[in-house]
C-alpha cells in the first residue's frame, strides 16, 4: 500500500519573505 | 497535464505525518498539518485566503486567487474544479464538492471566497 507524505496534500504557494 | 487528480486525495489513502504517524486522508485535521510543519526543518504553514474564484478557458478548471501569508502575496492557481484544498478548522473543500466526492469518494465542503486554506511555504533560509 503506498504511503504519501503529508506535505503532498497542501499546495506550495509563494514563499513569504521574512523581515 | 493529466486530467486526473493525484492519487493521495482518494478516500482511504494512507498519509504519513512528520512524526511518522499514519492517517487516512479523510481523517486529517488542521492540527495534523500544524504539528507536522512544526517539526519540519524546511516547511511551514501559511494561511491562504481565497480572494476570487474565476472560470478558466480550460474545461472543468477554475482559477483561484489566494492572498498568501502575512504579506498577503497574491497568487493564482489553475486547478480542476474537483481539486481539494484543506480549509482551517473545516477540512477538505473544493469548488465542486459533488464532483470531488464522485471521483475520489472524499467528502468535501464547498470552497468559497473568504475561506482560509492551508498552504506551505519555506521556512526562512539563512
Amino acid at each position: 500500500v503506498p504511503v504519501f507524505p503529508w506535505h503532498s496534500l497542501v499546495p506550495f504557494l509563494a514563499p513569504t519573505q521574512s523581515d | 497535464p493529466s486530467s486526473a487528480l493525484p492519487p493521495y486525495f482518494m478516500k482511504g489513502s494512507i498519509i504519513q505525518l512528520a512524526d511518522g504517524e499514519l492517517k487516512r486522508v479523510e481523517d486529517l485535521r488542521t492540527e495534523d498539518f500544524l504539528q507536522s510543519a512544526e517539526v519540519s526543518t524546511e516547511l511551514k504553514i501559511d494561511s491562504s485566503t481565497v480572494e476570487r474564484i474565476d472560470s478558466s478557458r480550460t474545461p472543468d478548471a477554475v482559477i483561484i486567487q489566494f492572498s498568501v501569508g502575512e504579506h498577503k502575496a497574491q497568487v493564482c492557481v489553475e486547478v480542476l474544479v474537483e481539486y481539494p484544498f484543506f480549509v482551517f478548522g473545516q477540512g477538505w473543500s473544493s469548488c465542486c464538492p459533488d464532483r470531488t466526492t464522485q471521483l475520489l469518494a472524499l467528502s468535501c465542503a464547498k470552497l468559497s471566497v473568504g475561506d482560509v486554506c492551508i498552504s506551505l511555504t519555506l521556512k526562512s533560509l539563512r
